[in-house]
């Protein structure tokens, strides 16, 4: 995937940091300090549709444009995650229990046109 | 989407920047507490004191029974004995860490295995030597020696381990509980301690090891 930088308006990743301490959440999350969401901005043109950030090539680039211009109704396509790693917590629970849990799917690793 | 219709991070982008952050904080809380199946955040209103932590975490050092024994004998204990740096001194070019280990009286656990783990943050790219010496001292402290001595090539930031199984069993067969590790950087070749780091990036030593059961004699 894309990482964006200044001058990037194509869809890519940005990165973001949910410190826990600043959100006031260190008294019940134990480990880890923060939390690296990040998520996915940027613009898709219909020639990137279905690309998984760099992953594909000029051919599907090409494809696309030609399915785009001879579809009746084109559509847009969405800057989107397509990968995510899981979040591991260890936490105080409501009866102060220290639970240790992985979250599934919560860390935007790349985006991509969908 | 559908032609003309936004998509949701569209939508992000169109707020002012301090709108998006304070969206993305929600976002994030919304998502962590939904995903745990709590209404809200847990209120801690006599939070466990990191003493107390600590000795619960040693609790759970003694982790299961070992069953693979043969049918008659003792079974014993498998452990695993973290040992974090408890102080350290640095020059320009080296580093010293002392380890030590606060487990069972002397010669009563046998090391299985042990590992290293340093977090080295190098200042840019490219390889960067660093000499790892284990040392080991008398009960005294006084005579230290050296163990081993390895050289490690970094090449990124990030954590390194090095097998230490050797020394640390060779420490707890001479009834020490005290390992002395000195790190030797070229300059500039940045470090792995001790100003500026978290806690959660701070050297430390793993290892498994066995609970030793006395012989066990039977009179014929």
């Amino acid at each position: 995937g894309i990482n964006c930088s200044g001058d990037s308006r194509m869809c890519c990743r940005k990165e973001f940091f949910v410190d826990f301490k600043e959100i006031g959440w260190e008294d019940w999350i134990i480990q880890p300090e923060g939390y690296h969401m990040n998520y996915c901005a940027g613009l898709c043109p219909l020639h990137m549709a279905g690309i998984p950030g760099l992953a594909a090539s000029f051919h599907t680039a090409v494809l696309n444009l030609i399915k785009a211009n001879n579809a009746d109704a084109a559509v847009d396509s969405c800057c989107v995650p397509t990968q995510r790693r899981p979040l591991s917590l260890l936490y105080y629970d409501r009866d102060s229990n220290i639970v240790k849990t992985d979250i599934p799917d919560m860390i935007v690793d790349a985006c991509g046109c969908t | 989407a559908s032609k003309g219709m936004w998509c949701p991070a569209c939508r992000l982008a169109a707020l002012a920047p301090t709108m998006q952050r304070d969206v993305l904080i929600a976002l994030a809380k919304q998502s962590i507490l939904s995903k745990l199946r709590l209404p809200d955040r847990p209120n801690i209103t006599q939070p466990t004191s990191r003493e107390a932590l600590l000795m619960a975490l040693r609790r759970m050092r003694v982790q299961r029974l070992d069953t693979a024994t043969s049918p008659g004998m003792m079974p014993r204990l498998s452990l695993t004995l973290l040992s974090v740096l408890c102080t350290g001194s640095s020059t320009s070019r080296s580093v010293r860490l002392h380890f030590r280990f606060t487990q069972e009286p002397a010669g009563s656990t046998e090391i299985l295995q042990a590992t290293l783990y340093l977090f080295w943050a190098v200042p840019g790219p490219g390889t960067h030597p660093v000499t790892v010496r284990l040392l080991q001292s008398d009960p005294t402290g006084l005579n230290v020696t050296m163990a081993s001595e390895t050289r490690l090539e970094v090449q990124r930031t990030g954590w390194v381990t090095l097998d230490v199984s050797r020394a640390v069993q060779s420490l707890f067969g001479r009834g020490s509980q005290r390992l002395t590790v000195e790190l030797e950087v070229m300059e500039d070749g940045g470090s792995p301690l001790l100003a500026g780091h978290r806690d959660s990036h701070w050297p430390f030593v793993a290892a498994q090891a066995r609970a030793r059961m006395p012989h066990r004699l039977q009179r014929r």
